[in-house]
């Protein structure tokens, strides 16, 4: 048996809404210690990799592995009829065809139950390794989301340079061209505006814009992101959670 | 001229 409480249904819908535009079936994995799930997106170029803590839940009880197979599509429409501010307990037995959604808002006595099938997905799961990465970066989600924005308009290839003390985003397309330099500061009323920036090795890397797009949408979950960045691996791109995280695995682009 | 690459090098399956 499954129940996991959010105690505002908005924290379920920013983790969804936040990877749903890239990736469409998912397998969520639901153990003792939480929920994980990992999708890879069509084009093989972007890897989704999710995980909710206990912590993260009002309350949560999971007697027995489950695997909930979701379209992504189908669970979205079920978080639109629900509130923010209502609690959602997502409820699943041992050997599910349906997971029940049930929003409640406690002010009002208001109860609506919802019931999504599932589906067999056949999808293989991915050891991640941990990576060693020559430059992570930590910045707020707001400016990366911005810059991301900003340069896409340019050109489907952002190129991202760090060295020492400078952060450079460049785009050069047809239209024109744009640069952002950032240099790594300490803001200590705001810590949250802060860029840490910590270099093993200079990276000079160019991603397509259009994964880039998608990874933003997970800027709701945190106010700060994480970058990290090797010449010899996919970038990671991780939001965290009061408990686990949303990252992303972004293959880059090669010059031929 | 940019090519993107794929994660399936990167990643093994279990």
């Amino acid at each position: 048996m499954l129940e996991a409480k959010f105690e505002e249904a908005s924290l379920f819908k920013k983790i969804i809404d936040g990877f749903k535009d890239c990736v469409q079936l998912v397998n969520f994995q639901c153990k003792e210690d939480g929920i994980i799930a990992q999708a890879v997106d069509d084009s093989r170029v972007l890897l989704v990799s999710l995980e909710i803590g206990i912590e993260a839940f009002q309350e949560y009880r999971c007697d027995h592995p489950v695997t909930l197979g979701i379209d992504l599509n189908s669970l979205s429409k079920v978080l639109r009829c629900g509130n923010n501010s209502d609690t959602l307990t997502l409820i699943a037995d041992d050997t599910p065809d349906s997971v029940l959604l049930l929003f409640e808002d406690t002010k009002k006595d208001r109860i609506a139950e919802y019931s999504l099938k599932l589906m067999d997905i056949d999808a293989d799961f991915l050891k991640i390794e941990e990576l060693a990465y020559d430059t992570t970066l930590l910045m707020p989600s707001s400016e990366f989301t911005k810059i991301v924005r900003d340069l896409s308009q340019f050109s489907d290839s952002l190129n991202i340079m760090i060295t020492k003390e400078t952060i450079k985003f460049v785009a050069d397309g047809d239209i024109g061209s744009g640069s952002v330099i950032l240099k790594p500061f300490v803001n200590m009323d705001k810590p949250e505006e802060s860029i840490k920036l910590e270099m093993d090795q200079p990276v000079d890397l160019t991603f397509g814009s259009k994964y880039l797009q998608d990874i933003v949408k997970g800027s709701a979950l945190s106010e700060k992101v994480g970058v990290r960045l090797s010449s010899e691996a996919p970038a990671l791109f991780q939001f965290d959670l009061k408990s686990g995280y949303l990252q992303f695995f972004l293959a880059p682009k090669f010059n031929d | 001229k940019f090519k993107q690459s794929s994660l399936n090098k990167f990643f093994t399956k279990t």
